[in-house]
């Protein structure tokens, strides 16, 4: 599913 | 964190670093284009506004840092020291044509409409079309130095690395981002007639040049 992107990638 | 992901991090670092050797070691800029180094110092600063506010790793916010040092160094070297050196007249893309749909798709489609989203957002679609200045530069001048087609070899791979990492993290955490994902694949598109040519001359240790 498309969770909130938790922006832990560069 | 996966494999891909560190990889493709590492190639990311390690295309940077190969560019500013070469325009360091060089003492110029020819064959670059100074507009795709412009737009990833805009790609970077506008993602990366989370640097003070949102703490996930050492290993997160040393690369945001190592990764914004780089692309405003190079921008410096270009348009700073060795501009006498910079190509002006083949790298003539104009950027308002990837500024604008960029701006107004990050407005269009985003997770929430926010200013640090949007600007997210924003940075996202922006990478994607980032290194088309580059690419029209080679295509226009019709070759790109040796060490320029790694620097591109490596840029390319770093996508391609994190296209497995959202594969791998569908798979196991059955998470993914949408909006990541689609730009991610559009702007591996973008390496692949790259790639085509990197494998079949540079990589047989001839010049790239276009026909």
């Amino acid at each position: 599913e498309q969770g909130i992107n938790p922006k832990d990638e560069l | 964190m996966n494999i891909f992901r560190i990889l493709g991090d590492v190639s990311h670092l390690l295309a940077m670093i190969i560019l500013l050797v070469k325009i360091w070691r060089s003492k110029s800029c020819a064959g670059i284009s100074g507009k795709s180094q412009v737009l990833f110092a805009i790609v970077f600063t506008s993602r990366y506004l989370d640097l003070f506010t949102n703490f996930f790793s050492i290993y997160n916010t040393v690369m945001k840092f190592v990764f914004l040092m780089c692309a405003y160094i190079t921008v410096y070297l270009i348009y700073g020291k060795f501009r006498k050196t910079f190509d002006n007249e083949n790298d003539s893309f104009r950027l308002e044509f990837l500024l604008i749909p960029v701006t107004g798709l990050s407005f269009l489609e985003n997770q929430s409409f926010t200013p640090l989203e949007i600007l997210w957002t924003f940075s996202i679609y922006l990478e994607s079309v980032a290194i088309l200045p580059q690419l029209f530069m080679i295509s226009k001048t019709g070759e790109a130095e040796t060490i320029t087609t790694h620097y591109l070899f490596f840029l390319g791979l770093y996508h391609a690395l994190y296209l497995a990492n959202w594969i791998w993290r569908y798979q196991t955490e059955n998470y993914y981002d949408q909006i990541a994902v689609v730009s991610g694949v559009v702007q591996t598109i973008f390496y692949c007639d790259f790639f085509y040519l990197y494998v079949t001359k540079v990589l047989k240790g001839k010049k790239l040049s276009l026909p």
